[in-house]
């Protein structure tokens, strides 16, 4: 088994935090680009420069209830955080398409059954929790990809807004996307399956965007239990309570329920649509 | 007395809020840039635009301490919010030398004691807060500006940071300010106050950046006090706590003990500098 998860959005928007939350271990460490343009700094008083956008992969082999899973993670660090941010999306939208690229000639050889695919599964578009709705580079961005990857948009440290503030934030996200023709990943709904499973996916549909925290700390709550959370003086929020926010939907979609839904539709829909463009042109 | 603040950052930083609660009252309403926007898309599927800086002024006579305040608050709704951001410093910066120019004009007149001081006396830059450091466009603006105004960074929704990354993060861009020469506002400390005076002064001035939340909403703690602040599944945290955040010492900065020294310093300094540069040239 293995999954290709992309992760975008400007930093300091807790990519590395949750992607690590996720899996429960140190996939991502904190040193990436942010650190290294200090350092150039050093040398010359510079000109606040502009960053460009960088591509990483990270490989990790993780244990998921007696499975193996091959876990490579794409980062893309100075999304986002230049002051002139025109074309950012293009080092990612190339990097997708190198890798059907890739899947492309692969395919065409003579022995296919080994093929490692190394196509991107989903992409997780990181929104700053604003609380107002998406903003220009969002939209942007998300045009640019959606018909490539199994977008899905996630709201960052979303204990930044309370109830009331990402039932609102949520509403305007969503209607941002629909109106400017944004395809979200959704699950399929099989009529045939049983109720709670019905349930349960239309659940994890309903949730989207996903407003998350991340945390692989472990901290003692008021009343003594230890979770993965974040302390505060005045309280203490904790990432699998799905009370304070939706990443334990969001793990059940990306490792649980729909790891093989996300690897179907980057092949059957999204790679055979690259495909056809490409040899039809 | 009158008091002219400019407040500037992107889109989301609680600029609007913490206006209204320094002054415990609705100063800026929550209809400006953001909402003009989306009307126009109603029109027709654009593309997502670029949005240009606007500068807009809201006058408000408040009473502080019995005292009559004439309070005029500059926004620049726009700022950081488009894709490319080259150059949104320029509407800003234009909006100071206009304000000086008309000074310089007024007091070039015979009738010069009822001039009506517009000069902006102090400008709140909010910094996102994303745990790592200042981003360029933060400091590309800091140093359009330090030298025209009383620069006063915060940093903004300070209660998505716990107490250790907020330390943290000041010492980042502490460092980061201190490295790129940007002047910051610093009340000056006299050897001759006396010694409560001197902690206090040195309280404020240790704060800076100012880690602040806003609220105007009143909640309940959960020991039944009723506070300013922001109710959360897992807690509420208070405005007005100063283990919570910098709220107090920032509205002492602006309001209680050194009103008259931001205006002093802007008359004194900054504007001399200015009709100096202007006149000389
Ligand atoms: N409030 C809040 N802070 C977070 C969350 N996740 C991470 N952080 C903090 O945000 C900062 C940046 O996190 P990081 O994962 O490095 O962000 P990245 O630059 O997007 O990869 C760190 O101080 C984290 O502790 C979250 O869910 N909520
Ligand atoms: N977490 C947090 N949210 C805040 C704070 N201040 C304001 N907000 C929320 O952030 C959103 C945007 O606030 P607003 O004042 O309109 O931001 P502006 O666009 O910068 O003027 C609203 O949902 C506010 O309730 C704060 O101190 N902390």
């Amino acid at each position: 088994f293995n999954l290709n998860l992309m992760v975008v959005g400007e930093s300091g928007l807790g990519k590395k935090t949750l992607v690590n939350t996720l899996f429960n271990r140190e996939v991502l460490k904190s040193t990436e680009a942010v650190l290294e343009s200090f350092d150039k700094e050093d040398d010359e008083e510079t000109e606040a420069e502009d960053v460009t956008v960088k591509i990483n992969e990270y490989t990790n082999i993780i244990e998921e209830d007696g499975v193996k899973l091959k876990l490579n993670i794409v980062t893309a660090p100075g999304f986002g955080d230049s002051i002139d941010n025109t074309d950012s999306w293009k080092p990612i939208v190339n990097e997708v398409n190198r890798r059907f690229d890739q899947y492309l000639e692969a395919e065409s050889r003579i022995n296919r059954s080994t093929i490692d695919d190394q196509r991107i599964h989903a992409l997780l578009y990181f929104i700053e929790p604003t609380g107002h709705s998406l903003r220009s580079l969002d939209i942007e961005f998300m045009k640019q990809v959606h018909n490539k990857v199994n977008l899905i948009p996630i709201i960052a440290k979303s204990d930044t807004l309370t109830d009331k503030e990402i039932v609102d934030f949520k509403r305007n996200i969503i209607n941002d996307i629909s109106f400017q023709k944004i395809k979200t990943f959704k699950p399929e709904i099989f009529d045939n399956d049983d109720e709670e499973t019905i349930l349960n996916c239309q659940n994890i549909v309903d949730a989207s965007p996903f407003a998350v925290i991340g945390s692989t700390k472990e901290v003692e709550t008021h009343d003594g239990r230890i979770v993965r959370g974040r302390k505060y003086p005045w309280g203490v929020i904790e990432v699998d309570n799905e009370e304070h926010n939706d990443f334990v939907k969001l793990r059940q979609l990306l490792i649980r329920n729909y790891l093989e839904e996300l690897k179907e539709q980057t092949n059957d829909i999204l790679y055979e649509n690259y495909r056809n463009e490409k040899l039809t042109r």
